[in-house]
């Protein structure tokens, strides 16, 4: 008798995207990386693979992804860092993994299972999150490496517009990123 | 914010998130992605959920953990749990954002109250599927 069907399903975030924001080639652009995460997602489950696998691979491509705003292409703090979070959860264990505020991991949602399998607690943040993951053996990169032109200058003109309203004249004008509320 | 959720050929379900915040946060602000609960949650008995939206909100309502809950105690549909947790709880409180979820029988839904979402799904038998607007 069949089981339930191989399922998975994939987001890149919420927020005031409107209709005609972005181009069709921007669209198409969204929607091909988001494919691209759900195949290979599923390519996982049709070889016997783990719901746990499956969702780390997904997400792993989304969070090499310069679009979304997570891992490269992250939002910046207002100090102008890129701060990552990620979390997992294992539905037949109930077992959980989650780090906070890293700015040197490539694929946080990797520490996340680390910290899930490999200690004996649920959360990390910070400059510990960090060292478990040197422990771990989880490849590290330049805080510079989350970095995108589009998410900078997001931030700057952000700043921009902060600074103007403290000057009594708010730039109503002023650009403003599509994900300033959203995470 | 990324997310996924899976059920595999085990029958077993899986959920994560991967963010990198608010934009223009302040100091130490955490939000709802790391919070298990909260953005995350993954319970064979009854749905795998990863969310999106104002991480404030979601950590105040639980929102995650409320839909799988909805799921297991009363019994609803994942379409039903997730729609009163973003359209009732989470808009009565003002905030925004979405969740994917799944159901331990293969069932789904892709709920937001935001204008827009970049969702996917691809299920055994028919393709990959996406969408960004309501």
């Amino acid at each position: 008798m069949a089981g339930p069907p191989l399922t998975i399903l994939v987001h890149g975030g919420a927020g005031a995207m409107e209709k005609g924001r972005y181009t069709p080639e921007e669209e198409a652009a969204y929607k091909a990386k988001l494919t691209e995460a759900l195949e290979a997602g599923y390519a996982v489950l049709e070889r016997g693979g783990s719901a746990l696998d499956a969702v780390e691979t997904a997400i792993v491509i989304l969070e090499d992804s310069p679009l979304f705003n997570a891992g490269k292409g992250a939002v910046f703090t207002r100090d102008g860092r890129n701060e990552l979070d990620a979390s997992i959860m294992d539905g037949a264990t109930l077992n959980a993994g989650a780090v906070a505020g890293v700015t040197r991991v490539r694929n946080p949602i990797r520490l996340a299972r680390a910290v899930m399998e490999k200690s004996a607690h649920v959360m990390f943040a910070r400059e510990g999150a960090e060292k478990f993951a040197e422990e771990q053996g989880l490849e590290l990169v330049s805080p510079a490496y989350f970095r995108t032109e589009a998410r900078w200058k997001a931030y700057r003109d952000a700043l921009e517009k902060e600074k103007k309203g403290k000057e009594g004249k708010p730039d109503k004008g002023a650009a403003a990123d599509a994900d300033y509320k959203y995470g | 914010t990324v997310g996924a959720v899976a059920l595999d050929a085990e029958g077993n379900l899986a959920a994560g998130t991967s963010t990198g915040g608010m934009s223009m946060k302040r100091y130490g602000r955490v939000g709802d992605s790391p919070i298990i609960g909260a953005g995350t949650f993954a319970d064979n008995r009854s749905c795998a959920v990863s969310s999106t939206g104002h991480g404030e909100y979601f950590i105040r309502l639980a929102i995650a953990r409320d839909v799988c809950a909805q799921v297991e105690y009363a019994g609803k549909s994942v379409a039903e749990a997730a729609r009163d947790v973003i359209h009732g709880r989470l808009q009565g409180l003002g905030g925004d954002g979405g969740v994917i979820v799944l159901g331990k029988d293969g069932g789904y839904t892709m709920e937001f109250n935001s204008k827009g979402m970049f969702r996917g799904v691809k299920q055994a038998g028919g393709p990959a599927q996406t969408a960004i607007y309501d």
